[in-house]
């Protein structure tokens, strides 16, 4: 660690790429940040996502020579880039020396490799002795990007920092290294199974949990399971809620105080941005669950015992709400984890129960497990 | 300054070798110290330090292997001292 073992103070960090180079195109260079930053967010508590305008925790720039911060690069060779530990301003900031031949293979300088480096100094790690860790000072081209792992060394380093990630029994995988799961983990069919959020995209219905979703769709009987940072490298993961606008082709994922909004497998410019846009009091510091009604074109939002009622015609909360859950959704539990509408049912998940509710009946019509839409 | 070419990459060598103690060792930026006194205990000590950091044999000499690693493109954050 750097003197004093500054470290970030909240888990989850911003982070925005100021400019590019020109050696690469620029989702190549995306692609290498979000990769770098996955590699210590598969090992920590610390959740990152992509922000496109203002000042991010993580500033990343490319630059020659002098470039404002009285430490300037040295042309090509020798130094690559710098990083500043954790803090704020220019502090957490990661600096890339444009006089370098920057790559996705490591025929120049591999870009995936130098920015993973540097966001260890990022996120408070000081260079470490051991010529096997990506914390080691001089860069190694020899590295096999296809095998690439964190070192014992950089994960003692990072979680002395930070703790390990969270575990629950729900938890489909314990990521150590960088390999996706196989699908079909038998964690989908863990009885005390339940979700963060569930949406539906284009007919097919997500199940987000932790870094992972399911992938469920009415073509095929097994459901598909992922890595959210696969489809969507900038999301969040533990995400709190998601729903889909049909009418948008969009679905919007909440976390925290903060929404996004993407489309298939793009992300929409312009997010995250704040939940009280929406119309939402200040006091709602995250939001648990939400669903749009295709027919009706209202969106139910849920926090703790409450709901609220959007109007997406308007593109306005409508008046009177918040109102209890149990009183217009009898027969649900008074604070839920996700919820979805299919064919018609508003289908309402609270740890490991699904409760599917009729809105004509107005009442519980099934009780079943979480799981059971993973054929569990 | 040195007419023939050894010396002069000698001296060439000496600069590189003196900043990198200087940028990442924090070495007293002491030229003289340096050049004339390769041989003093501080300057022999910061080699064994960057030596010992980087993993390599500890002998407080310049030796291939050393100059080796000192060229080779780096992260530029100091491996020691206060980050500035």
């Amino acid at each position: 660690t750097f003197p004093g073992e500054p470290k970030w103070k909240k888990t989850h960090l911003t982070y925005r790429i100021v400019n590019y180079t020109k050696d690469l195109p620029r989702d190549a260079v995306d692609s290498a940040i979000e990769k770098a930053l996955t590699v210590w967010e598969e090992v920590t508590p610390l959740t990152f996502s992509r922000i496109y305008e203002g000042e991010a925790d993580i500033m990343i720039i490319f630059a020659v020579r002098e470039h404002g911060d009285f430490l300037p690069f040295d042309g090509p060779g020798k130094v690559l880039a710098h990083a500043y530990p954790p803090g704020s301003g220019f502090y957490g900031d990661a600096h890339f020396d444009d006089d370098e031949q920057w790559t996705k293979d490591t025929s120049g300088i591999n870009l995936f490799l130098v920015a993973a480096h540097e966001l260890g100094h990022s996120l408070g790690l000081q260079h470490s002795t051991e010529r096997e860790a990506l914390m080691y000072p001089v860069y190694d081209p020899r590295t096999d990007l296809t095998r690439f792992r964190l070192s014992q060394d950089d994960v003692d380093g990072i979680q002395f920092l930070y703790g390990s990630p969270p575990v629950s029994p729900n938890d489909p995988v314990v990521p150590t290294e960088s390999v996706p799961p196989e699908p079909g983990t038998p964690a989908a069919c863990d009885p005390a199974l339940s979700f963060d959020a569930i949406s539906t995209l284009r007919g097919e219905i997500l199940f987000f949990k932790g870094r992972h979703f399911w992938r469920k769709s009415f073509r095929t009987f097994e459901p598909e399971f992922h890595l959210i940072s696969s489809f969507w490298p900038s999301l969040p993961s533990r995400i709190d809620a998601a729903y889909e606008v049909t009418s948008k082709d969009t679905v919007f994922i909440f976390k925290g105080n903060q929404f996004w909004a993407i489309r298939g497998n793009e992300m929409q410019a312009g997010y995250p941005r704040g939940i009280h846009t929406l119309g939402l009091p200040s006091t709602v510091r995250k939001i648990d669950a939400a669903f749009s009604d295709k027919e009706k074109k209202k969106t139910y939002f849920f926090a703790e015992d409450k709901y609220w009622r959007f109007d997406e015609k308007t593109q306005s909360m409508e008046p009177g709400f918040p109102k209890q859950i149990v009183e217009d959704f009898p027969g649900v539990e008074p604070e839920v984890d996700a919820v979805f509408e299919v064919f018609g049912f508003y289908c309402f998940f609270s740890g490991s129960s699904q409760f599917e509710f009729d809105p004509n009946a107005k009442k519980v019509t099934h009780v079943l497990k979480s799981n059971s839409w993973l054929n569990c | 300054y040195p007419l023939d070419r050894a010396a002069r990459a000698n001296e060439d060598t000496m600069e590189l070798v003196q900043q990198y103690l200087e940028n990442y060792y924090n070495l007293a930026k002491d030229t003289k110290q340096f050049v004339r006194r390769k041989d003093s205990s501080p300057v022999v000590q910061k080699i064994q330090e960057m030596q010992k950091f980087l993993g390599l044999e500890v002998t407080g000499k310049l030796d291939s292997d050393t100059l080796e690693v000192i060229r080779k493109p780096r992260c530029g954050i100091p491996d020691v001292g206060f980050f500035s």
